[in-house]
């Protein structure tokens, strides 16, 4: 049986949109108790992504003052819903990333594929 | 074939000590390209960790001013070297973290074994 990316990735998420503050970007990482926040436009269309470890760069950098836009990643690693886990796994491994967004034809986020989601399918045999 | 953790652990890491600023602890993240930074005593032993997500945390609630032994987590979750990794995975995924710190018998840090370093050892098939 080959397991596809909708049956390990999680539906419920928090997005946000690129107008609101950095710090708004912070809070809704905590109430969502996640890293990763997508960036979504009018449309809800998927537009980048913003992580603690950019939250956490610019406070470094004295830039907490700036939009998500301004230090967001724009150009997102996505990941269709029917493709196989374990191209998902390598593509994190390539990007040396901890999660990909789960994405329709139109941009539309269905869900978020965590790399510590896929625990249950690593085989400790080679 | 069974994996260990001390073949897929990363063995260059950086590290921080309680008295350091949060300000610091963000350089430091930025600067080692990572999410997780183990904090370490006076003899080098493992105390406790600090991630971009604690950064975030302190940022959202005002609390940035701290040092980094107030923001951290101080119940470390470890793993051995010689452990098999698919151990080593289902742990990541039990406690919803993206990476273990490897120590030795004296607390001592041995390596980081992260997430998505895994990505070869998923395999498709159930
Ligand atoms: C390359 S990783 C390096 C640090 C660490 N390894 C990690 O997992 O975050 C950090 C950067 O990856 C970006 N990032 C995280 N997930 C992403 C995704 N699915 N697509 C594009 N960029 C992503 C973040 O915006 C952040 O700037
Ligand atoms: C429980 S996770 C939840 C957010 C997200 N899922 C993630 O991977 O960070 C966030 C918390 O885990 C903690 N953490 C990360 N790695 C850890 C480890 N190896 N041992 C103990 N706590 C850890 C951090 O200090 C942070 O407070």
């Amino acid at each position: 049986y080959v397991y596809h990316v909708n049956e390990m990735m999680v539906s419920t998420f928090v997005t946000i949109t690129g107008q609101e503050s950095v710090k708004e970007a912070a809070k809704r990482l905590l109430k969502g108790e996640t890293n990763h926040l997508p960036v979504i436009d009018a449309e809800n269309r998927l537009i980048g992504i913003v992580t603690t470890y950019d939250v956490s760069k610019a406070f470094a950098n004295d830039e907490q003052d700036m939009t998500v836009s301004e230090i967001m990643t724009k150009n997102v690693i996505t990941i269709a819903p029917d493709a196989p886990v374990d191209f998902a796994a390598r593509t994190l491994q390539q990007h040396n990333i901890g999660a990909l967004v789960v994405i329709d034809a139109s941009r539309h986020i269905l869900g978020m594929l965590n790399s510590y989601d896929l625990g249950d399918l690593v085989g400790g045999r080679g």
